[in-house]
């Protein structure tokens, strides 16, 4: 019964990244259990909780190449309840390599099935494109969490988004479902962040999720101490932000 | 002559585009015949500019498929001096239809051999990725120019890029080099700025241009009115920086 949700966006510095490590963070503060599964190539989910990515015995990349079963490559973080399997900088290579594997979209799909530990969420942070590693994660979620700047370049690439989710839908995984859009980085000084807000609520309605996360300068020094911004400075606005997406989310959940 | 630079950062939303768009339009004022080449399936450079990319005849895609040549893919923009080869959504297909081709990473270099008209700069905008668009754009460019965001996570990124590049000029482009790291979105209320400022410029010394990119609401507005930020208000902090940066590359090849 866990709910996988792929966050995803082909624009990139939307607050993919972000998202998962403070979504995840809150989830898991609420007493969920909770995977992050790091299947971008720049590996910034597994530093942005503290993890030496140098070091590291097994990665994403073991996984999705098959050397590795799912069940080894998990780690813990310094956050109760939350788990991770990080990547390093050779998973960049991934796309090359499996050119002509058969059956390449579905590689993450058929792990995740292999686990032996119950979580009550997978989120999987994906790189600002739609190749072969965004297309695994579509393939293997269940959900697709969108966050989207309030600017003008991420307007524009929404629809690109929603026709690649609606073909995957149709040829690889019919449960795929855009679970909801999240606005990141909203200043009510910047004029633009109102007209993309309306815009986006206009178009897809209650898809959009009440809760906000402004822009806020504590979000972005929190990676550099490796650290989740519930961790970092819990009374500011982001981890307010993050906490009350968290919320909205699990209750969207006992809902269905 | 012409003075081919790749704008490349695989990490998203560092201001590639930005710097693409307003770099561009700052060497046309100053009477420098620029052409800009949008290899980004979002397209952002091209709706930037004001094109809308629903009607376009041809686009980059017709281009490195060979289907067109580069002299009647051109097109001019509303300021003078500066053309565009526009893209348009069904670039994103590229890299899944080019897998087995000969020389794929050659193609745009080979198109651009055949130009006829003579200009002093082209100006190449990558996605944010280091997949076989950035990989064109590496191939056929002389100078590398990367956008900054002086943030923890693109500072990360750095490393994995300076890889690649120099892969690539031992590989496929011995030309290739460094022409300069431009600082992005620099923020003075914001400590993480001033610290990514420093351990680039300690690290990349004379290679960091003295000119840092404001972070300036005014260059994020520009974009939904089709404009360069030099058109939709000269007298802004961010007109003047990226004025300022173009000085400086100018003058920089005058020394040479
Ligand atoms: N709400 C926010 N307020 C301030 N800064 C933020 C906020 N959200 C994200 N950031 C910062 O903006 C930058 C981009 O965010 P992030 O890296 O999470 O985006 P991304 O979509 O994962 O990027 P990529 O496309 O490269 O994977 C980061 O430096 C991050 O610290
Ligand atoms: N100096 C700046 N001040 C304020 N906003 C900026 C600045 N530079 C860029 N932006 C805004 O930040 C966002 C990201 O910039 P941009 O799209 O140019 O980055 P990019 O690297 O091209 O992104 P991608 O990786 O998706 O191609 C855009 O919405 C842009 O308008
Ligand atoms: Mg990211
Ligand atoms: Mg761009």
């Amino acid at each position: 019964n866990t709910n996988i949700i792929a966050i995803a966006n082909q624009k990139g510095g939307v607050g993919k990244t972000t998202t998962v490590i403070n979504l995840a963070t809150a989830m898991a503060a609420c007493n969920k259990k909770v995977l992050i599964i790091d299947s971008d190539p720049q590996g910034n989910a597994s530093t942005g909780l503290g993890l030496d990515k140098t070091v590291l015995k097994n990665s994403f990349y073991d996984l999705i190449r098959g050397d590795i079963s799912i069940n080894e490559v998990i780690v813990k973080t310094q956050i109760p309840n939350l788990f991770i399997i990080p990547t390093s900088m050779d998973l960049a290579v991934v796309e090359q390599e499996f050119v002509n594997i058969e059956k390449r979209e579905e590689r993450l799909k058929k792990e995740i099935e292999k686990l032996n530990t119950p979580f009550d969420y997978i989120l999987i942070d994906c790189p600002p494109s739609l190749g072969l590693l965004t297309l695994n994660a579509l393939v293997a979620c269940k959900n697709l969490l969108v966050p989207l700047q309030v600017e003008f370049y991420a307007l524009e690439g929404l629809t690109q988004l929603m026709e690649t989710v609606n073909q995957i839908k149709n040829n690889y995984n019919n449960l795929l479902t855009l679970q909801g859009i999240v606005l990141t980085m909203y200043d009510k000084r910047n004029k633009i962040s109102e007209l993309v807000a309306c815009d986006v609520k206009n178009f897809f309605k209650e898809k959009v999720y009440k809760t906000i996360i402004p822009r806020n300068v504590k979000i972005s020094e929190a990676p550099s101490h490796g650290m989740p911004i519930l961790m970092y400075d819990i009374s500011c606005s982001g981890s307010q932000a993050y906490a009350s997406l968290a919320a909205e989310i699990i209750n969207q959940e006992n809902k269905l």
